[in-house]
């Protein structure tokens, strides 16, 4: 099975094999180019000899053979350094762990420990929310105090404004002020009796 | 009232009716203003 | 390094592809020239060969700063040389992105989850606080009742 290699794409934003291949295309296309460029050398070559009797067809088969057997040897040392640079070089030896990926080294979170953890936060965001709108209650009965006791201290004041007035008016203590009252009434209902008497 | 149980919630839960209390000053009154008109008619018996 | 390990199989690669191509089988394969102009079949030969290797030079060096390898090579070489007292395999790609990513939402989860527990904390303390006005100011009411029902039982 072939190996993906996705670890390593993640670390050099490309697969292995995606480099060795573009590395063997290249050194192919090379090949190949050089090849051309010898026989077209060689042909110029050959017309500036009129006298020689090779021709062109002579020519084209040394290079096909040539080639052939480059890209034999190039295939075999070729598929050679691919292994050893997919070994060695491009990837990551299994016991290695990414620095971007210690996250899951110290967070193994098994599929039920995230729904518990995910659980908890929004236990928590509704018992915020609670408190958030038991807060409001509060605040809003601390309004409806100061309006209550405005009302109650204005009842109070009332009470003060009657008494002083009575003060004013020389009632201190309105209970006595009221006996003495009453007594002085007595008396005076007393002696207006002993006026009428003696005036008989 | 939250739904879900608070830290204050002993506190919420015993809330007086203070429209209630507003109300009963109402009943001061109407005593006073009894206790007053006696008086007045008191002090013009006396008178 | 991982890159001098890259440059020297390289350059082993070139070394054996240049040996294999060697100039007397060059010159077998173009036999009927090479008895012609030996000279030239020579000097032929040499460019096809130098071009080659500084063709593959080229293309390497290009591959390297394009995947920007050294940096890599050297940062692969350090990091596997901190995890060299590991013994167990490491974490890998389960390749189900679902379960993958949750690792990686834990941290900001948790961090979350903290940050909730202090707000939620600051906002009890803070009705804690509220309460106890609520509470001062009933007493209050309360008292004011009873000395406004007092005031009224003395003018009764």
């Amino acid at each position: 099975s072939v190996n993906p290699m996705a670890y390593e794409a993640q670390f050099f934003g490309f697969t292995p094999q995606t480099c060795m291949l573009r590395i063997y295309i290249a050194f192919q296309d090379y090949l190949f180019e050089m090849m051309l460029v010898v026989e077209s050398v060689i042909l110029k070559k050959l017309d500036g000899l009129p006298n020689s009797k090779i021709s062109a067809f002579q020519i084209r088969k040394s290079t096909e053979k040539f080639l052939l057997f480059m890209k034999e040897r190039f295939d075999q040392l070729f598929s050679k350094m691919e292994e050893v640079l997919l070994q060695l070089v491009l990837s990551i030896p299994p016991k290695v762990l990414l620095p971007e990926d210690k996250v899951h080294e110290q967070y193994p979170y098994s599929k039920e420990q995230f729904q518990a953890l995910q659980g908890e936060i929004h236990q928590l965001q509704q018992q915020y929310r609670a408190e958030a709108s038991a807060g409001q209650a509060l605040r809003a009965e601390l309004e409806e105090q100061k309006a209550v006791q405005a009302e109650l201290e204005k009842v109070l004041q009332w009470f003060d404004g009657l008494e002083n007035i009575c003060r004013e008016h020389g009632t201190g203590n309105f209970k006595e002020s009221f006996a003495f009252l009453t007594q002085n009434s007595k008396k005076l209902q007393d002696v207006l009796k002993d006026v009428e008497e003696k005036s008989r | 009232l939250p739904s879900l149980p608070t830290s204050q919630a002993h506190v919420l839960s015993t809330k007086p009716n203070y429209q209630q209390i507003l109300a009963e000053q109402g009943e001061v009154w109407s005593c006073m203003e009894l206790v007053l008109d006696e008086l007045h008619q008191a002090v013009k018996l006396l008178q | 390094g991982r890159a001098q390990v890259f440059a020297a199989v390289v350059d082993t690669f070139l070394e054996k592809l240049v040996a294999a191509g060697s100039y007397q089988r060059f010159a077998n394969c173009y036999r009927c020239f090479y008895k012609l102009q030996p000279e030239v079949t020579r000097s032929i030969y040499d460019q096809f060969i130098s071009q080659l290797q500084t063709s593959v030079k080229e293309e390497i060096q290009e591959v390297k700063d394009e995947g920007n390898l050294d940096m890599l090579f050297n940062s692969l070489d350090k990091i596997v040389e901190e995890a060299k007292n590991q013994e167990e395999p490491a974490w890998r790609p389960s390749g189900v992105p679902e379960e993958d990513v949750r690792s990686a939402v834990v941290p900001y989860l948790l961090k979350h989850r903290s940050y909730l527990q202090k707000v939620l904390k600051e906002k009890e303390e803070e009705n804690q606080k509220a309460a106890e006005s609520v509470l001062a100011g009933r007493k209050r009411i309360a008292e004011l009742q009873q000395l406004i029902q007092a005031r009224k039982q003395a003018w009764q």
